[in-house]
């Protein structure tokens, strides 16, 4: 998880 | 979205495929009528000179945050894919590990002018001599002959969305935890692009978008042996200055 910290984030985000 | 029956209806095979168009165009980085009124607006010979004479760590720099702008619109776009938000977090990362750059690349081609060889690039055009400071001279000859290819298609916008869903959801993506899953949306993604070819009565296509893929990911292979080889002599611009989103791509 931490190797993908930035893309985890970022699918996490609700889409805007 | 895994409970649709299979053949899927006409109405829900038409629902997708609005669904996918919309989400392309609302995560597409620039417009295409955008694009055609900077159609000439071409980088200066001094302007070149600017890039050429940049050193290679500056220009693979400047270049991996306009590759990982590009990839955070392809994020948003998958997210937009129905189904995708279903899979798991470690699926929906696999298929973007795999796929983003591959969809920045088929995007490329809506910001590529076939009558001069030019990419949009900075807010201008500019041909493969723009990128000469790079060092990976055959990696953007490909890269340009692939836009060029992918032009002569001649795409409407609706079929390059169905195209790029396509090449993001791949059941063949090592590592997925849920196959059969990402194989289903697959299997719903081929029935849209067939419907979609048929209604423009250009079935000829479906074929040479097939094609396509190899070359996709033989592109992509190539970019990760170029930053391989960038990553040994330059590990610190690398590790210190690169993108965190980049690195966790491609690295």
């Amino acid at each position: 998880k931490e190797k993908h910290k930035i893309l985890h984030r970022l699918l996490q985000n609700s889409t805007s | 979205y895994p409970y649709c029956p299979y053949p899927p209806s006409l109405l829900h095979i038409e629902e997708l495929c609005d669904s996918i168009v919309r989400s392309h165009r609302d995560t597409s980085q620039f417009r295409l009528e955008e694009l055609q009124a900077l159609r000439w607006k071409l980088f200066s010979r001094e302007e070149i000179h600017a890039y050429q004479s940049k050193s290679v760590d500056e220009m693979w720099q400047h270049c991996a945050v306009r590759l990982t702008e590009a990839v955070q619109y392809v994020v948003e776009f998958a997210k937009r894919i129905p189904g995708f938000r279903g899979l798991g977090q470690n699926d929906q990362i696999t298929l973007l590990k795999t796929g983003s750059m591959e969809v920045v690349l088929v995007r490329m081609s809506r910001c590529f002018n076939t009558e001069n060889s030019t990419v949009f690039f900075d807010g201008k055009f500019g041909s493969t001599e723009l990128f000469k400071s790079l060092g990976c001279g055959d990696l953007m000859v490909a890269v340009f002959d692939f836009a060029h290819s992918m032009c002569a298609l001649r795409l409407t916008e609706q079929q390059m969305a169905l195209f790029c869903s396509l090449v993001l959801i791949n059941p063949d993506r090592p590592c997925l935890e849920d196959r059969g899953r990402v194989h289903r949306m697959r299997r719903d993604l081929e029935v849209c692009l067939s419907h979609m070819l048929h209604r423009d009565n250009q079935e000829s296509l479906q074929h040479k978008l097939y094609q396509k893929v190899s070359v996709l990911q033989s592109l992509c292979s190539l970019h990760v042996e170029k930053l391989h080889w960038f990553s040994q002599r330059y590990p610190l611009t690398v590790h210190s200055v690169f993108p965190p989103l980049y690195k966790e791509l491609f690295t």
